[in-house]
């Protein structure tokens, strides 16, 4: 076996890393079960099918150490460093959200201890800290043009209020002042009551 | 412009104008998509009646009229890059779905993909020209994503050299295609193929469906729209029963497989093939997992910016929510995951065009990679998504829920994503097979490439860092 291999939650690389051995530990478990199903007798169909909640983690952790790896593999590309600075926080507060979220998957895999996962809970807070005076400037830089978003509340002008109400009143309920049915079914019943 | 966001802009450490850029991968793609963005966006031909205040009909006949309009602007426009079209009509649309969107999206990839250089000749023309309106017919009343218990049929007969396409079952009625049920005039449909009293599985059809001077239904054909549905109110998906219908042998899409003049079948090299438009389809559907939570994430995070609630401290003004620990914690890991999506699709779509370029090649090596990593890539990215623009919504409190938050309509046109092109759970099932080869491969001593090659590494001892 090679040498140890310890996470640094501050490391990105470290933290695919982590991922990367949480999907191998995964696919094993699932190869694994698969294995034992067949050594009880069941046919192969029968041992894929009691495997399959297994195989569907499998591929999710699979995915997931993908996603995390192509995101931190990015970050060699940008150039820029105040960009590379802010979208580098994303990346880790990424990667720490999917742990924290899956703690389960690497303390089980030996990967992560608890109090390593007590640290990832607060590093995370701090990442939300360090993120907020730049979430409106990440969101611009997706460059959705107003008319492509078709939303009041996301305006880019953040004027929602006004433009709520005047979406409002151009709802075909209020073509008229009166509706029609008023005039059908409230007064007719109004006037038998 | 409101204070708050103006002060959010201030406050900024970055410049929001080079991520854009590296978004779009250059500088010069940023341009050029503002550019033509701003040709519909100043259009008054695209202008309309809010979607939200038409009826079923009434949105599907403003669909349509937007739909032509699209395809004879980006003829005037003479724009042909694939990403420009794309940027194109991804501002026209706007929450529009495409009632002719099938036609491009899956028919004419088919054709090029599965047609023979002949068909290629006959069938493109005509498709490119909008005279051949076509769709692409898969899913049945009965069965979706297991493809091979499909169960509309396409028998051989040498003497007329014909196929005889039918829908044997109630359950083998096609279901769900796209612009199937008032608006194409052929569809691709996928069929089992019997000749010489052989089952040789699923081959590709070109199939009349309705009448290229009337429109009116081709005789045994029963075609319509589904009724309406959770969302896409404005796509007439629609429904096929085929009650023995011949077409000529030339209608079968032989670039692979083939049949005879008498009948003999000749198989394909790789029976992954028939994959190739889903796989397509699925690399892209990453990119739109990608779209509809950054989409989603701009609403909330501007909206909890101008967005005042509650008391955070005593005497305090109220606070913008988004300075509430628990509203950032709902929102800022969406948006990082909005980015790395953005990031992984871009990558699938690279490495689609290299692998699908090497099939082109005849290498098919990439194809079962390239197949099981498109499809864990959409379970995993539509699932996360889905739930996503879901919690967007309900960050906006009560007016996430108003259609005018464009919140409702992405998450209903998003979620079906989620089922179609491959039920997710299938799709994980899908990879996993995938991954157990290699296990075993890796296992068995053999070197794996490519993403797979961390199965041959051996686990590491791993010692939790003691904090």
């Amino acid at each position: 076996s090679s040498r140890p291999f310890v996470v640094n939650i501050n490391d990105l690389a470290s933290l695919v890393e982590a991922y990367k051995l949480r999907a191998a530990k995964l696919v094993e478990t699932a190869a694994k079960g698969i294995q034992l199903e067949l050594q009880h007798g069941k046919r192969n169909e029968d041992a894929w099918n009691n495997t399959s909640i297994d195989l569907v983690r499998a591929s999710d952790a699979h995915c997931h150490y993908v996603v995390v790896k192509l995101f931190a593999a990015k970050l060699s590309e940008i150039g820029d460093t105040d960009v590379h600075s802010v979208i580098s926080t994303l990346a880790l507060l990424y990667a720490l959200h999917g742990i924290a979220q899956n703690s389960g998957d690497f303390l089980q895999a030996g990967i992560l201890s608890v109090p390593q996962l007590s640290q990832i809970s607060q590093r995370l807070k701090g990442l939300l800290s360090e993120i907020r005076p730049n979430a409106v400037a990440l969101v611009d830089a997706f460059d959705y043009r107003d008319e492509m978003l078709n939303s009041v509340l996301g305006r880019y002008d953040g004027n929602v209020y006004e433009h709520m109400f005047e979406w409002a009143k151009k709802s075909p309920l209020n073509q008229t002042e009166v509706h029609e049915s008023f005039h059908k079914y409230l007064k007719p019943l109004r006037s038998k009551l | 412009m409101n204070p708050d966001i103006i002060r959010e802009r201030q406050n900024a450490t970055f410049n929001p104008e080079i991520l854009t850029n590296i978004l779009d991968d250059s500088e010069e793609k940023t341009r050029r998509r503002r550019e033509i963005e701003s040709l519909v966006i100043n259009d008054p031909d695209f202008q309309h009646e809010d979607l939200n205040f038409l009826s079923r009909s009434e949105r599907y006949d403003a669909a349509l009229k937007k739909s032509a309009q699209m395809i004879l602007k980006i003829r005037e426009h003479g724009i042909s890059d694939p990403d420009e079209i794309y940027s194109y009509k991804r501002v026209a649309r706007g929450i529009f779905q495409d009632p002719v969107g099938l036609h491009y999206v899956m028919f004419l990839p088919t054709l090029k993909s599965l047609g023979t250089v002949e068909q290629g000749k006959k069938w493109i023309p005509l498709a490119e020209s909008f005279r051949v309106l076509g769709t692409y017919a898969q899913t049945e009343m009965g069965h979706g994503t297991h493809i091979r218990g499909l169960e509309t049929t396409a028998t051989y007969h040498p003497a007329t050299q014909e196929f005889v396409l039918n829908s044997p079952t109630i359950s083998s009625i096609k279901w769900w295609p796209g612009g199937l049920g008032k608006t194409s005039n052929h569809a691709v449909v996928l069929a089992q193929l019997y000749t010489q009293g052989k089952c040789y599985g699923l081959h590709a059809f070109i199939t009349p469906i309705r009448c290229m001077k009337t429109h009116m239904p081709l005789p045994g054909v029963v075609v319509g729209d589904i009724g309406p549905k959770f969302g896409f109110d404005e796509v007439d998906n629609g429904y096929l029963k085929l009650e023995n219908v011949r077409i000529p042998r030339e209608n079968m899409l032989m670039k692979y497989a083939k049949v005879e003049l008498d009948g003999t079948y000749v198989k394909p090299p790789s029976d992954k093939l028939t994959y190739g438009t889903m796989v397509f389809i699925r690399s892209m559907i990453v990119g739109e997992s990608a779209q509809a939570l950054s989409k989603s994430c701009t609403i909330a995070i501007r909206y909890s910016s101008v967005r005042h609630q509650s008391e955070l401290r005593p005497g305090e003004p109220e606070p913008q929510i988004l300075d509430y620990q628990t509203q950032q914690y709902k929102l800022f890991p969406l948006l990082a995951t909005a980015y790395a999506f953005h990031f992984v699709g871009q990558y699938m779509k690279t490495t689609y065009l290299r692998i699908t370029g090497d099939i082109n090649e005849g290498d098919f090596s990439g194809m079962p990679e390239l197949h099981a990593l498109s499809a864990g890539l959409k379970a995993f990215t539509t699932w996360v998504a889905n739930a996503g623009i879901e919690m967007c919504r309900m960050a906006c409190g009560g007016h996430g829920y108003s259609r005018c938050s464009s919140l409702p309509d992405i998450y209903v046109t998003f979620t079906p994503t989620c089922t179609y092109e491959g039920e997710n759970t299938v799709m994980m099932l899908q990879t996993a097979r995938y991954l157990v080869k290699s296990y075993k491969q890796a296992w068995a001593g053999q070197q794996l490439n490519g993403i797979m090659s961390y199965l041959n590494e051996p686990q590491h001892t791993i010692q939790a860092q003691s904090v």
